[in-house]
């Protein structure tokens, strides 16, 4: 007996994500932020931020299904971590890695903040 | 699985899910 490991599997699992995601389908949170909406799934949410895993966890908030962050987020900063989540990939450029350091802090994504601060440093 | 022969398999394990209807 044995195992037989698909390679692809988390990949395909998170592309399938981001489908439904894209088609608004399943999607049971939407994040609004200086006006803007983004629709999500709250597990990829909870499984990929510090903040949003304390925020879901309080059983307050257990049919929460729209939340306002703070003014001072940027929604570019959001969109980019959020695109971050479901696909792994994280776009940084010289003119949005602040603001997406700065939204990365802001969701306790502590490792995607490293990583912003090392490409800033990179670039002096 | 430590221990446990482990076969990688490198085609798609599900189906993908189309970008519209």
């Amino acid at each position: 007996d044995g195992c037989i490991q698909f390679t692809r599997h988390a990949g395909d699992v998170l592309l399938n994500f981001n489908r439904l995601r894209s088609r608004n389908i399943l999607t049971d949170v939407t994040i609004q932020v200086d006006g803007q909406q983004f629709h999500a799934h709250k597990a990829i949410l909870v499984a990929c931020s510090g903040f949003f895993y304390s925020v879901f966890m309080d059983p307050e908030n257990a049919n929460l299904s729209a939340i306002s962050l703070d003014p001072k987020v940027d929604p570019k900063g959001l969109s980019l971590l959020l695109d971050f989540m479901y696909t792994s990939c994280l776009n940084l450029n010289d003119s949005l890695v602040l603001a997406t350091l700065n939204t990365a802090i802001y969701l306790q994504m502590e490792h995607v903040a490293d990583t912003c601060h090392r490409f800033i440093k990179s670039r002096h | 699985h430590e221990g446990v022969n482990t076969i990688k398999e490198m085609g798609r394990s599900i189906h993908e899910i189309p970008r519209q209807d």
